[in-house]
């Protein structure tokens, strides 16, 4: 944690604040809770005590603006900065503002900003702290997607805002710390609260592991991204090693564990397949609307989730696995061919198992079963060699 | 992630502006110290990949970039 030069402090504890304006995106009610229940993060760890009053000069007079409104930073529009707030002092110090051309939200969804969290974090700076470079603290200048049901201020905001004003006069500090075993219980949009906590997350497997198998692969701008768990190997054109990354460093809302994952090219889209939904994603954006049900692409109600998907950009259709069968899906109509699904061993010889993840590459479909990968010509969908699965890096 | 080629001059004005709201840099409006303002920008890159646990490169490469236009919090990284 950091706080500001000289570490400015409120020289009391009865703060009080004052909401200006509110958005057009969300209820007014929902915008006050929002902010007391930020307010109330803090105080449950310190002796503080946030009164709201509803005229005059308050300690923190928090509003939402957007581009020039009055101070020496402007806002940019949406995205890039999302809010700002002054250290204690009079007049503007201490004050929070919003920028309103953000689309706020009560909830945590890849299309808006939490009010709750980005509160919560300029908050701390108007009570004096700075930003922490704990990746995970609520004083991390990088606005991540959480889950806030139940949400508590990780461990390093607890010690910074104490070491400002102490523990809440009453108990100990109390660590408010989220454990893992509060892991949402069904699959959400929604990050997965042990992507926050310190403790450790299971490890990665070595690349060169003979018993590496995938989850998922699929190709994106011209890298390929091997899925496993939350881990992702990434293989680069323009780099010889191989980079490791985890889902939630490019998708935070999305949780770990895709079955599934194809890029059609062209238009600059990867989809992700898991249980029985599936995201569209563009770069870092998650394509408002998502998830949607893989029923939508015409799969039958007794398919409740697929092994695998691979794109041929040449026919423009989508090969879809599920168990022993395959389907082909029309991308141009975003219908399901007609005559699926049809057995896999049938059209792919030599294939005669389910497959784990698929991969087109170079003209090449690669079925990945365990730790082996089953090259096969696209055109003639026929065998030609079988390799371990961890070929791809540089083993 | 890659980034689509003919964007880097932008993306380079896009650091510059970063560098100068977040991490207090000054960019020397004296054309005579361009190579100064590039050894000073490097510096300010370097402390920014080390704020947010990147490789310490001092280059903008592209996960330094990705970093740079992560939706944020409009307040400085280091005191200034």
């Amino acid at each position: 944690y950091s706080t500001f030069p000289q570490s400015p402090r409120w020289r009391k504890e009865d703060v009080t604040y004052r909401i200006l304006n509110y958005t057009p995106d969300m209820l007014q009610a929902d915008v006050e809770e929002a902010i007391s229940k930020a307010f109330q993060l803090w105080s449950s760890v310190t002796p503080l005590t946030f009164t709201r009053v509803y005229s005059g000069q308050a300690d923190i007079m928090i509003s939402f603006a957007s581009g020039f409104h009055g101070d020496f930073y402007s806002f940019d529009g949406p995205g890039g900065t999302l809010a700002h707030a002054y250290p204690p002092g009079s007049g503007i110090g201490g004050d929070t503002h919003f920028d309103e051309d953000e689309n706020w939200t009560k909830f945590t969804t890849s299309s808006g900003y939490n009010l709750f969290l980005v509160a919560a974090h300029e908050l701390g700076h108007s009570l004096g702290l700075g930003h922490s470079n704990v990746f995970g603290a609520l004083m991390y200048p990088i606005y991540m997607a959480r889950d806030t049901r139940d949400y508590r201020l990780p461990q390093d905001d607890i010690d910074g805002i104490q070491a400002l004003y102490g523990p809440p006069r009453e108990s100990p500090a109390v660590p408010t710390e989220m454990t893992p075993t509060e892991a949402p219980t069904e699959m959400s949009t929604q990050e997965e609260p042990t992507e926050t906590t310190p403790s450790k997350p299971p490890t990665r497997p070595e690349d060169c592991d003979p018993h590496l198998t995938f989850d998922a692969i699929t190709t994106l701008r011209g890298e390929i991204l091997f899925f496993k768990g939350s881990y992702v190997w990434r293989k680069s054109p323009y780099f010889s090693s191989i980079e490791h990354d985890t889902i939630s460093s490019f998708w935070p809302s999305l949780t770990a564990g895709f079955d599934a994952g194809y890029e059609v090219d062209k238009k600059d889209r990867v989809l992700f397949f898991k249980d029985n939904q599936y995201w569209a994603v563009s770069g870092y954006t998650i394509e408002p609307g998502f998830p949607k049900p893989i029923q939508n692409l015409g799969f039958p109600s007794s398919v409740r989730k697929i092994d695998a998907a691979v794109h041929d950009p040449n026919t423009k259709k989508t090969y879809f696995f599920v168990s022993n069968k395959y389907w082909s899906f029309k991308e141009n109509t975003q219908s399901m061919e007609r005559g699926y699904p049809r057995k896999i061993e049938v059209d792919f010889q030599g294939i005669g198992h389910a497959v784990d993840a698929a991969l087109q590459k170079n003209g090449h479909f690669y079925f990945f079963h365990g730790s082996n990968q089953y090259e096969v010509d696209v055109k003639t969908k026929k065998l030609i060699r079988i390799m371990k699965s961890n070929s791809w890096l540089n083993c | 992630l890659p980034v689509i080629p003919e964007k880097e001059k932008e993306d380079m004005q896009f650091a510059k502006k970063y560098l100068e709201n977040f991490y207090d840099f000054k960019e020397e409006k004296n054309y005579l110290f361009k190579s100064k303002n590039l050894n000073h920008m490097a510096d300010k890159i370097r402390e920014m990949q080390s704020f947010f646990g990147l490789k310490v490169t001092g280059e903008l490469n592209h996960k330094t970039l990705d970093m740079m236009k992560q939706p944020r919090c409009g307040i400085p990284d280091v005191r200034s």
